[in-house]
């Protein structure tokens, strides 16, 4: 399942994974 | 302080407008005369917004395709540039799940990790070199723009179904430096008359 659903930003949310 | 981004990036979702559902191939599906409209009215805000727009992406498919050729006479000098990666698909199993639309299995594999490659390629903060803040347009589906909405706001992604598009709405989101995300409108489509609104 893609993405954190915790509730809790990630403020690093499109530095986790390559771009494509 | 080198790799650090400094500019905003707005990116400017645009729904296709009516087409018509009989064609069984995609090159059959093209607007119908009042998707023609809704992409005038949609073109016409887009300019009367009184940014300079960087670009416009938008989806291979053919209603992306003609939305855009109506959208683009609005926004003469803007370039344009054609992806398969917006194209319209199953992003990822709806939750709640729906009993009218039930893709195989397969297809949310398939649809699946291309769309969410859409979404990192296209939605991030500016990158360092980035010095002006920019105002792009996607010209793609519901389907693409709700995955990416719930995605981009850090929401489950399997809720996606649960919000509804109009043809031609703008939804425009907001990514600052620091990597904060802001949904700024979601399917505007409240500069086009009620009788032209449709969700075909």
């Amino acid at each position: 399942r893609p993405g954190p659903t915790s509730g809790v930003w990630d403020s690093n949310w499109d530095k986790r994974e390559p771009r494509s | 302080d080198n790799f650090k981004a400094r500019a905003t990036r707005h990116i400017f979702l645009i729904r296709h407008s009516q087409y018509n559902l009989d064609g069984s191939l995609d090159k059959d599906r093209t607007l119908t005369e009042l998707g023609r409209e809704q992409a005038e009215l949609t073109g016409g805000r887009l300019a009367s917004l009184g940014v300079k727009f960087d670009k416009i992406v938008h989806s291979s498919m053919t209603r992306a395709i003609e939305t855009t050729d109506i959208i683009s006479k609005h926004l003469p000098g803007v370039n344009r540039v054609s992806t398969d990666l917006l194209r319209e698909g199953a992003p990822i199993e709806p939750d709640p799940p729906v009993s009218d639309w039930k893709p195989e299995a397969r297809q949310y594999y398939e649809d699946g990790a291309r769309i969410e490659a859409a979404f990192r390629n296209f939605i991030h903060r500016a990158d360092a070199k980035q010095e002006e803040d920019s105002y792009e347009i996607f010209v793609c589906h519901a389907n693409v723009i709700r995955y990416i909405v719930c995605r981009a706001l850090q929401f489950p992604p399997e809720g996606w179904l649960r919000m509804s598009l109009n043809n031609g709405s703008i939804t425009h989101l907001v990514i600052r430096p620091s990597g904060r995300v802001a949904l700024r409108t979601l399917g505007d489509s409240g500069f086009m008359p009620p009788d032209k609104i449709t969700r075909t």
